[in-house]
């Protein structure tokens, strides 16, 4: 028997940098 | 002080990966579009995405890495990161893009299109807490 593999799904956010700081208002 | 590469791309970049936007739709990332990240944004309520311009690429002395400056959001604040040379950016227009799309697509099979001083990518903020 072979195990079903599951696939691994990523979250659209990690492919995107966080490249500025928070601006505070 | 640019941030320290990573030894090692991660995995989402590699061709075929799947990722699901905030919709619950899933994607291949190689089809993801810019409009896929807006909505995606639109939706978190946390998140924003900002237009990041490419000012300035330079070598790095770590090997294999480069540092990039981008110009990011109406503020016009200046960022540096210091990324493997094969790393992607999502550029408006354009799609996948890094500073050497040979090595990418060879060690990603993920198709880029060569990362240049002007292009505009996305990058995401935080959107100021209450």
């Amino acid at each position: 028997n072979v195990e079903p593999r599951s696939v691994p799904v990523f979250p659209w956010h990690s492919l995107v940098p966080f490249l500025a700081p928070t601006q505070s208002d | 002080t640019p941030l320290s590469p990573s030894s090692a791309l991660p995995p989402y970049f590699m061709k075929g990966s799947i990722i699901q936007l905030a919709d619950g739709e899933l994607k291949r990332v190689e089809d993801l579009r810019a409009e896929d990240f807006l909505q995606s944004a639109d939706l978190s309520g946390e998140l924003k995405i900002d237009s990041s311009t490419v000012e300035r690429i330079d070598s790095s002395r770590t090997p294999d890495a480069v540092i990039i400056q981008f110009s990011v959001g109406e503020h016009k604040t200046q960022v540096c990161v210091e990324v493997l040379v094969e790393y992607p950016f999502f550029v408006f227009g354009q799609g996948w893009s890094s500073c050497c799309p040979h090595r990418t697509t060879q060690l990603l099979a993920l198709s880029c299109a060569r990362l240049s001083v002007g292009d505009v990518c996305i990058s995401l903020t935080l959107k100021s807490l209450r």
